[in-house]
């Protein structure tokens, strides 16, 4: 669907449509250890980014170790507090649109999270 | 900046790279311009050209709009969520969702946003940015840089970055025609993952 310019755009376009990623906002608050419905979708979207490196499609939907990691990972690279908690700012960034290239590929990110952390020397130097 | 795994890049012998549209798409001109107008931003600061040929066959760079499955293993999801995706070289596959609305003209623009409309994508914006994978380029957590992997609702971003410009001249060097960054693009308060400036 084309459209020329924003004027061009029909009225009941200009409200936000319903998408795919619109029911993690029901997740607002979940963190490690519990069980909350919805939790396997925003598993499988981080396996569809390579955030989980898991052959498996079968996800639960319990907040486990691996969500978890993946969720900080997943912070980390958008420039988002790590918490490791599905907050605010997180969800709301989860739910925006995006390219569909992973972020991660074979389990290795170059985005922040495959960077030493700030201030960790970058090259090592050996005093003569 | 990044990389794919392996740095695949196009090979020296290849820096006149061509591009086609699926024909079945039957895209008007006011549409594939908008593309010229993308490639056209990573041949300012790169040695690559890019020509649009008739033939999808023999492109080294092919673009088509696709909905749902489209037999790349990679499915469209519908409105919003996923815009586009792109192989890295020298593949040259440049899939746009279909089901998408995509704005030709995302002018004017006001600090970068179009307009609230939480529905409708930049159509260039995207563009830019799957270019800079079709060229080698990952994501990047530069959030101005055409290469962060998401767009705000309503949002233009096209103006390649010093980032994505250390990024692709890593690859195949400079433009000798090119004379730096925009100086239009001021520096923002923020600093990249390096402590570098960066631009917003």
């Amino acid at each position: 669907h084309f459209f020329p310019n924003i004027s061009s755009i029909p009225p009941n376009l200009l409200k936000p449509n319903a998408t795919a990623w619109d029911a993690f906002n029901k997740l607002l608050g979940c963190h490690s250890g519990q069980t909350v419905d919805g939790l396997a979708k925003i598993k499988k979207y981080f396996h569809y980014f390579g955030y989980i490196n898991n052959s498996s499609s079968n996800f639960t939907d319990d907040f486990d170790d691996t969500l978890e990691s993946a969720l900080k990972t997943y912070q980390l690279n958008f420039n988002l507090n790590t918490t490791g908690v599905l907050d605010a700012p997180t969800i709301q960034h989860l739910i925006k649109p995006r390219c569909g290239n992973a972020d991660v590929v074979n389990g290795t990110s170059t985005m922040n999270s495959g960077k030493p952390p700030a201030g960790s020397p970058t090259m090592h130097t050996v005093a003569h | 900046y990044s990389f794919f795994p392996g740095r695949p890049r196009w090979p020296a012998n290849k820096r006149d790279l061509t591009y086609a549209f699926v024909p079945q798409n039957g895209l008007t001109d006011d549409i594939k311009i908008v593309f010229t107008r993308a490639f056209d931003r990573w041949s300012e600061v790169t040695p690559l050209t890019f020509t649009e040929i008739a033939s999808y066959q023999s492109a080294d760079i092919k673009i088509g709009f696709f909905s749902g499955d489209h037999n790349d293993g990679e499915p469209f999801d519908g409105p919003m969520g996923t815009l586009a995706h792109a192989f890295s070289p020298p593949a040259g596959h440049f899939h746009l969702d279909g089901e998408e609305n995509w704005v030709i003209d995302g002018a004017p623009i006001v600090d970068g946003n179009f307009f609230s409309i939480l529905s409708a994508v930049d159509l260039e914006s995207v563009a830019v940015h799957e270019i800079g994978h079709l060229l080698g380029l990952g994501h990047s957590s530069v959030e101005d840089a055409i290469m962060y992997p998401t767009l705000g609702a309503g949002t233009r971003r096209v103006e390649l970055r010093n980032d994505d410009i250390l990024g692709v001249q890593e690859l195949y060097g400079s433009n000798p025609n090119y004379t730096g960054p925009n100086p239009n693009l001021t520096p923002s308060r923020g600093s990249d993952t390096n402590g570098a400036p960066k631009f917003g």
